[in-house]
């Protein structure tokens, strides 16, 4: 089973 | 004052036509280096980035770094009232609340429309990409692309690339059955545009919601080509390279648990 991950978990706000 | 003029109106209005169905305000950067636009989709999901260089523009001015936030839509209605090949002049004041639009008809020189959109203020985020190493770049038709998941996305919600040294496998499961398109590694000599060109240092299989790479495929009538950067478990990088520029997607994969 996979999970949709998202891009907060790799690109930062700046 | 920012003034750009634009010999192909259909140049803009393609890269607008990509962006419309998952992004709904977006903030176009103009500064002394062209236009660039960065824009996350409300799930976090997809992130598009668009640069247009001033080589793109026949003519280009930009006395102070402006930022016009456009309605996606409004902003179409606008970009479809042209002709492909009327020549597009976007125009604004430094502290206006309004973007000019005048499209002149390069084979009827006595018509000139003119649209005024007003300005939002957008709050949006921008993003700090890291600089990645991607580990398999596969570059290929974006013709070819665009069609592979149209045909797949009919079979399931979601989407694996496997590339590998010796080619690339697009594989979808759902209900109704599977399917998997396969290119293997070519060069076609002397007909460089249709080539499928693939570079793994380590292979990768990435899984993708198959309605986001619909979204990044959206833009192949923008580029002929379109490369696929990939490295285990980070977001994909999509991305079209355009004559001055470039109009790239990044998408977080599904990661199994």
């Amino acid at each position: 089973k996979s999970a949709q991950s998202s891009l907060l978990n790799f690109f930062s706000k700046t | 004052m920012f003034e750009a003029k634009l010999n192909e109106a259909s140049v803009f209005k393609k890269i607008v036509e990509s962006v419309k169905d998952g992004f709904k305000n977006c903030n176009f950067d103009c500064s002394e280096e062209g236009i660039s636009m960065e824009s996350m989709d409300d799930a976090h999901i997809a992130l598009v980035s668009m640069k247009l260089g001033v080589e793109a523009f026949s003519s280009y001015r930009c006395d102070r770094s402006i930022s016009l936030g456009l309605n996606i839509e409004s902003l179409l209605k606008v970009l479809r009232t042209a002709n492909n090949n009327d020549v597009l002049t976007m125009r604004a004041e430094d502290d206006g609340d309004l973007l000019t639009l005048v499209f002149e008809d390069s084979s009827n020189p006595d018509r000139i429309s003119e649209y005024n959109l007003k300005l939002l203020n957008i709050d949006q985020e921008h993003m700090s990409i890291p600089e990645q190493e991607y580990t398999a770049t596969v570059t290929l038709p974006s013709s070819e692309y665009q069609r592979i998941i149209r045909d797949l996305t009919q079979l399931g919600d979601s989407i694996t690339i496997d590339a590998a040294k010796d080619g690339v496998r697009f594989t979808a499961e759902g209900d109704i059955g599977s399917g998997s398109v396969s290119l293997k590694a070519n060069t076609n000599v002397g007909e460089d545009e249709k080539s499928i060109d693939i570079a793994v240092e380590e292979p990768v299989a990435l899984g993708f919601n198959s309605k986001y790479l619909t979204q990044t495929c959206k833009a192949a009538p923008l580029a002929p080509r379109v490369s696929l950067n990939m490295c285990k478990r980070i977001p994909i990088f999509i991305s079209y390279k355009l004559q001055a520029g470039h109009f790239s997607f990044f998408l977080a994969p599904q990661i199994s648990e």
